[in-house]
């Protein structure tokens, strides 16, 4: 249950820190002080988490899709944490086009975790294949869907978007609900 | 076997990337623009990463040990990782004094994955209590241990310190081979 606890730590270590009011004051400082163009509506503010189930994530978005481009990245988050002072948390903003060429904007990121289930079935002494790769990103995907359920603190402010599961976008500038401006 | 994830979680998403070449090139950029009169000599080039088994971990090391302080951060690292364009991983230089109230200076933190094993055992949902934990954090060092000792990468750039076990130093402050400089 390698998926279970990683599921947890995303969820305690990461989401839990900065969706609740962190990513909303950093969306709030970023109109303030550098654009007020993009993400003008507050239900875009959501943090999209790409979950490919194949664990195969690209470290630049551009690379899995050419209708997505690195806009800017929102002003930093910092949180003292276990000893590392004002550690940062950053998020990235994307411009995704859309069929007809029109720009829509909005923060998403691939959740890290998977990219440790890939690199522990790539090392031998991690005793890990693809199969149970495989049992365990959707392991991962199941727990943190439904930790986040029950978390009132976070309501609202993610969507959890599976990738290579069964009648998933095959892109992600198929990516639904996302808003022009 | 949650410990055993985290611990690979641990060296694949951020001791891996961080120890080989990032940490040194990080001191010596400080030396070159902030202050060359700590970490003068390179075998306190290391991390020390605090391996508490209870998994009790403030987020300010003075928390835990009144000889401790916190000097300085190190200058950011950044890496573009899993869609974060340029995500920050930065480090703190402590001042540790010990009993005769001489200053030694070590870059040092605690093994964040730790933090997930002691919220996991507070959240019902995750139906992980203390005892699985003191299981799941041992299992956590013996792996990490394990890891580290045959990565070839990673060798002489970092210290283990187990906290907790039977043997163990009961503060910070008695870590041993640490410089004055
Ligand atoms: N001390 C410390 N400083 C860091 O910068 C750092 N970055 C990662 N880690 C620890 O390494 C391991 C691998 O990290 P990964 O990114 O796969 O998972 C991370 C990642 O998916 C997410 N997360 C945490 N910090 C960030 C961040 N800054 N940006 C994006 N995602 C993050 O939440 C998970 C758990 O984080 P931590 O519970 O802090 O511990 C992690 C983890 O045990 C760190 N530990």
């Amino acid at each position: 249950n390698v998926g279970h606890g990683l599921a947890w730590s995303f969820y305690t270590g990461y989401l839990r820190l900065i969706l609740p009011t962190g990513l909303e004051a950093s969306i709030e400082e970023y109109h303030a002080s550098r654009s007020a163009a993009v993400l003008q509506h507050r239900d875009t503010w959501k943090l999209h988490i790409l979950i490919p189930l194949s664990c195969c994530i690209p470290d630049k978005l551009e690379e899995a899709d050419d209708n997505i481009s690195f806009l800017d990245n929102l002003p930093d988050i910092t949180i003292d944490r276990a000893g590392i002072r004002k550690r940062v948390f950053k998020h990235s903003i994307y411009t995704v086009y859309d069929q007809a060429k029109r720009p829509h904007y909005c923060v998403v990121e691939y959740a890290t975790p998977l990219v440790t289930l890939y690199q522990m079935s790539q090392e031998a002494m991690a005793g890990f294949d693809a199969e149970e790769r495989l049992q365990q990103s959707t392991l991962f995907f199941r727990t943190l869907r439904d930790i986040l359920e029950s978390s009132r603190e976070c309501r609202g402010r993610y969507r959890l978007i599976l990738l290579d599961g069964p009648g998933t976008p095959f892109a992600l500038s198929q990516l639904q609900g996302l808003r022009r401006v």
